[in-house]
């Protein structure tokens, strides 16, 4: 597994933005997209997983923390065309990366990292993974503490 | 736009795990992976959102198909260390992912993505990006439709 993963990489920059209790239904994403894509916003990650119900679920996305203020503006005069229950923003996160190629074993990166962020006390708020990424969202005053037990987590302090 | 987005691919043989209610805090995802690591499972997708309430919030992962029992069957005999309400599970699904270099405008990129599926009716089940990809999974009938409505909404037909 060390030889799987390069590096460990993170970005305190990020703002993230969670429209809660949107429609599960064709279209619901579009109506989010097409006024950031009008605005220009550049979004990062955008998280959503399934409604338990069928009925309503919650869509994250991450926006670079100067344009948390004019992603909310854009949202708001949208409002009208949007359907969700409330909007949260919170600008004190970070994005924690575990980066490496062959992935495919993710469960035993996933769970060591998990794990090493876990022995911290470190809540993990959001996961998205890539073929050869683990990104999490974790508050950001925990980055420094992360990226160290991470580094010894897998072995990578002699770099 | 155009000449951000290099291809789009698909994958039929995955089938989605979703741990519905587990608590929001530290050590609850590495209590999952853990039995997952230790059988091996390879994993593909892991998502998760933030939680409304700061107390329960839903995780979902990714596998092959013919891993599915397993891995159900993994879960189950590991139920009494872990806590979740309830466990779905899919095989009906299909990946569907935009792949492009410089994917930083996501919001253009993921609109017309968005846009292209709600055209044909075709629900959003979870969202996963990356740097250089936009994975969707929907209901696997879809799948020859969004594949054929996504090449030709990012001008992909002439390739
Ligand atoms: C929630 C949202 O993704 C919805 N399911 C859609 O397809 O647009
Ligand atoms: C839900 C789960 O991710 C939890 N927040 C943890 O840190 O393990």
């Amino acid at each position: 597994e060390q030889e799987l993963v390069s590096g460990i990489a993170y970005n305190r920059d990020e703002a993230k933005i969670t429209l809660i209790g949107v429609p599960d239904r064709p279209g619901i994403a579009a109506s989010v997209f097409g006024p950031l894509a009008d605005a220009n916003v550049n979004v990062d990650m955008i998280v959503q997983n399934v409604s338990h119900d069928g009925r309503l679920t919650d869509m994250t996305f991450t926006v670079a923390r100067p344009d948390l203020q004019r992603t909310m503006k854009t949202l708001d005069q949208a409002k009208n065309m949007l359907k969700f229950e409330r909007i949260l923003s919170d600008s004190n996160v970070a994005k924690i990366s575990v980066i490496g190629v062959g992935m495919r074993s993710h469960a035993g990166v996933a769970n060591t990292m998990f794990k090493a962020l876990a022995e911290k006390g470190i809540n993990i708020q959001v996961i998205s993974t890539s073929e050869i990424k683990i990104s999490v969202l974790i508050a950001e005053e925990y980055t420094e503490l992360a990226v160290r037990a991470l580094h010894s987590a897998y072995g990578l302090d002699n770099d």
